[in-house]
């Protein structure tokens, strides 16, 4: 089964249409696997992205030079997901 | 595990493996034989049933309408959210007028579980997983996205030719039989008035076309209809969503579903991406499950009361 440990979930919150494409760049580097969960659109709306534990911070590097905005949606993925099958187990039992 | 001996001690609230998906499918057709029956319109890589339920009161070859979700198989809420809509549309039928009106000249297919290796694998190995689970051959990456394979503007731009990445988009249109099955299907039944293929998340509600700018040729109906349906999906519980063409909405997106099924004459054709509410992305909490059903339901009812209403 793979496993989620480290992974972080990013909301990045672009500021203009520079922004926007070096966010597209990020997602064509696939050295780094990053998931795109929610893609970019425009401006106004943030692209969530999943970033495996060993590019976390190359990633969090690439943006912050950038001074493009980021919060982090989901700590620690594995955590979220281990809940979710606790729950589904508890609930079946 | 306690397994449910009938559908109305199926558990909504929370998510549910294959198995337990398509024994609450097979409960739901015994327990209502006039109205509920299951159609295999094929199978998967992997040799899972393609279950399509359909709801009818009769008549032959009706006008109707066709729900999907889960084709996307890591987007749970989806599943379960179309489990949901099965149960509601039995309940309803004869107690709600609108559903009630529809359903007596119309009939309803809905398509649960659209992606079931997907959907298995995200239970079995790997819960992110989005794609089929067909091998490409020369790459050790599997899978084809469901959403990019459909022969409408296949192969342009907004989807991609590497077997690993989320949006490949297979070797040929149709390659997929998960896909195929439904184009064979709706070509077979040559009368459905509108398809919705229901995705999660980011709370949109979406309509051709994804792989041009060119306008759909009844983009202002579709948009009115759109303005509709996400102002009655809002009067719940406030989820606010974005509507629009794909590609002015989000991005441009090639071989998608819905573009082919309106190229097929299918007008009402829309794309559904649910609720996220904020943090969770597609690990949307299990109490969230019926709370984005009910608020759907609403919208999709708005578009099938305008198919019914509005005959073509």
């Amino acid at each position: 089964k793979v496993t989620f440990e480290g992974h972080q979930v990013l909301r990045i919150l672009p500021k203009d249409e520079a922004q926007l494409s070096l966010i597209k760049n990020l997602e064509e580097m696939i050295e780094f696997q990053v998931d795109i969960w929610m893609g970019v659109t425009d401006v106004s709306n943030p692209v969530d992205v999943r970033v495996p534990f060993q590019s976390l911070q190359f990633v969090k590097i690439y943006l912050e030079a950038q001074n493009i905005d980021y919060t982090i949606m989901i700590e620690d993925l594995q955590v979220v997901l281990d809940e979710e099958q606790e729950e589904m187990e508890a609930a079946a039992r | 595990l306690a397994q449910p001996r009938n559908t109305d001690s199926f558990d909504f609230s929370r998510y549910h493996t294959i198995s337990e998906i398509y024994s609450f499918q097979d409960m739901l057709v015994a327990e209502n034989p006039n109205l509920v029956s299951k159609i295999v319109i094929g199978s998967s890589y992997e040799g899972r049933p393609l279950n399509v339920l359909k709801f009818s009161t009769g008549g032959t070859n009706r006008p109707a309408i066709w729900i999907d979700t889960g084709i996307h198989s890591r987007e749970w809420v989806t599943q379960a959210s179309g489990t949901w809509f099965a149960k509601k549309i039995v309940t309803d039928y004869g107690r709600d007028p609108a559903l009630t009106a529809i359903l007596n000249k119309m009939d309803i297919f809905l398509e649960i579980v659209t992606n079931p290796d997907g959907f298995a694998y995200t239970h079995s190995s790997n819960r992110m997983w989005r794609k089929t689970r067909k091998p490409n051959p020369g790459s050790s990456c599997a899978g084809v996205d469901p959403n990019r394979n459909w022969d409408s503007g296949f192969g342009g731009p907004g989807a991609s030719s590497n077997p690993c990445s989320e949006t490949y988009r297979g070797p040929r249109a149709h390659s997929e039989s998960e896909v195929k099955s439904i184009v064979d299907f709706v070509k077979s039944h040559g009368n459905f008035k509108a398809f919705i293929s229901i995705h999660s998340y980011s709370q949109m509600l979406l309509y051709p076309f994804g792989y041009t700018k060119t306008p759909a040729k009844d983009q202002a109906e579709l948009h009115n209809l759109a303005q509709r349906a996400i102002t009655d999906l809002a009067s719940l519980y406030g989820t606010r969503y974005r509507y629009g063409s794909i590609i002015n909405t989000i991005y441009q997106a090639s071989g998608g579903t819905i573009d082919w099924t309106y190229e097929q004459g299918i007008k009402y054709s829309y794309t559904f991406e649910l609720r996220d509410t904020g943090r969770y992305g597609f690990i949307l909490p299990a109490n969230q499950i019926i709370p984005t059903a009910q608020e759907t339901w609403l919208a999709l009812m708005a578009i099938m009361n305008h198919t019914y209403n509005n005959p073509y």
